[in-house]
């Protein structure tokens, strides 16, 4: 393990009651390498680790501790520090109905967490309303009415030759005559370089105004998270991040990635298939998860 | 390349940013880039363009180790186990293969072993339509075994040539998961001796170092004989194969390119190796 990593390193220097310069460069080459290897983006991990580099200099160690664990101490923190610090929840405030729009690249579990999205808001006490605007993949909108029907929870009845721009739009207004309260929009999964999809999200933006933007992404996503993210946010404004297959081993470095790019927060993680298989995001979980 | 005509530390710096980026892991590339400044320390390599020559060479080395000749098709059906954790392509690569192998005129039958998904089903009976191909489905909720069963059954009436048997995605750390894909491995290999033939894995290019994790567990469990990677048109290289291909001594067949049917390659290391360093 890291920690283990850093003891070995830090064994030679005992003695001092302080991180110099030169024990730091030591230890933060491992912290490097353990950043890598849990998918963290390259520069990303280059800034981070100059980061860390100036808050460790001159610190004093604990008496507690031993350098290494103190160097570890200050990572967690500084990543922790960087993952956390914001408002979690969907922002219910401004508009009525609410409205949720979940965007990605393929795969990534946008469908599975728009079912996930609204049993847990339902539990709040939201009356949620499911919108199929995928057109694109297979079967894409019976997969969603497949979970709508599960939850009993009511979906827009879209068909693939509809626009998705119209479904939005007749969705929203279907659901303020029923007063549910809650929209949640399904795209289809997409490249953020594919410039005619990236319009077409643009497009339901633009008429929908929907209170949150979320880039659903995949925890084991690996050195192009900084494009996938960067490159929605710059289109569209992400208003936050969903990381789902958290149940399974990946580190999750693309957390640290995103979040650094986008600056935007993490507000829940999808940990299994099932739709009650979504938690809250904890930035101190994260960070020892990556860490390893 | 690189704007650079010597070697120093700034271009190995930079060379080993290109494949970290790419996904090829820390490990390997630092393994690459010891070897180039060995070359380098004994005056074997001289200017940057021999350089990346070099780097090409070593990575295309790693990744033709286990490409033997696709064996000779004399089972009747072939039978290919697709395999893979959640949302990586599967279904839609299943699509891509019945089309190939409906263009080399096989007869060709897809398995709706998915029986876990919601609208998993659909979906592949939407691309057997599209490919012109077979489809053998029972109803949502029951044994996957039970529908490979009744395929490899139906297999011999139809003269099916080529058998595609879709999976549900599985994270390979969930054990109970892996054991029904070994239960389905046992039914096939009990009913048909010498089945699966193929066994795919199919990879997201997209994916960091997990994939390695993803490829050790699913090897051990039911043994991969190839490999598929996927979403090769984003951004993302895909360099992960690499490691993986070395250490397991498992060969890419195919690349996925896009979404459509057509959108399926066979793997070309050249030109994966060229996409790199772009
Ligand atoms: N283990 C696990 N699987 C998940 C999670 N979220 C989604 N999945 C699975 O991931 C796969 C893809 O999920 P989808 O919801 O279809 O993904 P999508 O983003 O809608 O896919 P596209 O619409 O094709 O872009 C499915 O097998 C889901 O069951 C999760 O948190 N954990
Ligand atoms: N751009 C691109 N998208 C792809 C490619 N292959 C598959 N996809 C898309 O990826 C998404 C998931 O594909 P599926 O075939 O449902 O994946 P799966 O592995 O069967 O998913 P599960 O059964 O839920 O585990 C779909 O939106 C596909 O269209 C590819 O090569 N390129
Ligand atoms: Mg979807
Ligand atoms: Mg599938």
């Amino acid at each position: 393990s890291l920690t283990e990593r850093l003891d070995r390193i830090f064994k030679k220097l005992r003695g001092y009651g302080k991180l110099t310069e030169q024990n730091i460069q030591d230890g933060l080459r491992e912290v490097r390498l353990a950043l890598l290897e849990a998918d963290v983006n390259y520069k990303v991990v280059k800034d981070f680790v100059n980061t860390v580099h100036e808050r460790a200099v001159g610190q004093e160690v604990l008496d507690s501790l031993t350098p290494g664990q103190q160097l570890i101490k200050i990572v967690h923190e500084e990543l922790t520090a960087l993952m956390g610090g914001q408002k979690q929840d969907i922002n219910f405030s401004g508009k009525w109905p609410v409205s949720i729009m979940l965007v990605g690249l393929q795969g990534s579990g946008k469908t599975t967490t728009a079912g996930k999205l609204a049993l847990h808001l339902r539990g709040k006490g939201r009356r949620p309303y499911l919108v199929p605007a995928d057109i694109y993949r297979p079967a894409a909108i019976e997969q969603l009415q497949k979970l709508a029907n599960d939850l009993d929870m009511p979906a827009y009845p879209s068909v693939p030759d509809m626009k998705p721009l119209d479904i939005c739009q007749r969705a929203m207004i279907l659901a303020r005559e029923k007063a549910y309260d809650t929209v949640i929009i399904d795209t289809a999964g997409r490249l953020h370089i594919d410039t005619v999809l990236m319009d077409e999200l643009k497009g339901i933006e633009a008429a929908i105004d929907p209170s949150e933007i979320i880039l659903v992404a995949d925890a084991m996503t690996g050195q192009d998270a900084v494009n996938i993210a960067e490159k929605f946010n710059q289109t569209l404004g992400l208003t936050g991040i969903i990381l789902t297959k958290m149940d399974g081993d990946a580190r999750g470095g693309a957390a640290l990635s995103i979040k650094a790019v986008t600056q935007k927060p993490i507000k829940f993680v999808g940990v299994g298939e099932k739709l009650d298989a979504l938690e809250p995001f904890y930035p101190d979980r994260m960070a020892s998860r990556i860490l390893g | 390349f690189l704007g650079k005509k010597e070697i120093d530390a700034d271009l190995l710096d930079s060379l080993e940013e290109i494949l970290i980026t790419a996904d090829l892991g820390v490990s390997t590339a630092t393994e690459l880039i010891e070897r180039i400044r060995e070359k380098v320390k004994r005056k074997e390599l001289s200017d940057a363009f021999a350089l990346k020559n070099y780097l090409r060479e070593e990575i295309l080395t790693l990744l033709r180790s286990p490409q033997k000749e696709g064996e000779e098709i004399t089972a009747s059906p072939f039978v290919i186990l697709v395999i893979g954790v959640n949302g990586t392509g599967k279904t839609t690569t299943i699509g891509k293969l019945a089309h190939r192998f409906k263009g080399l005129g096989q007869n060709v039958m897809l398995v709706a072993a998915d029986t876990f998904r919601a609208a998993a089903i659909e979906q592949l009976e939407i691309w057997s339509k599209r490919a012109g191909a077979d489809l053998i489905k029972q109803k949502s909720g029951s044994d996957p075994s039970a529908v490979v069963y009744d395929a490899l059954e139906a297999a011999q009436s139809r003269k099916t040539d080529v058998m595609i048997i879709d999976t549900a995605g599985r994270l390979h750390t969930k054990v109970n998961l892996m054991e029904e894909l070994k239960k389905v491995q046992r039914v096939i290999q009990k009913k048909m001796p010498g089945a699966p033939h193929e066994i795919l894995l199919v990879l997201d290019a997209t994916t960091g170092q997990n994939a390695i994790s993803q490829a050790k567990l699913f090897n051990s469990a039911v043994g991969i004989t190839g490999m598929v990677l996927t979403k090769l048109d984003g951004t993302a290289k895909g360099g992960v194969v690499v490691g993986i291909s070395n250490e397991l001594k498992i060969p890419i067949r195919f690349i996925g390119i896009g979404e459509k049917m057509e959108d399926l390659r066979e793997f070309d290391p050249d030109a994966f190796v060229s996409a790199l360093f772009d």
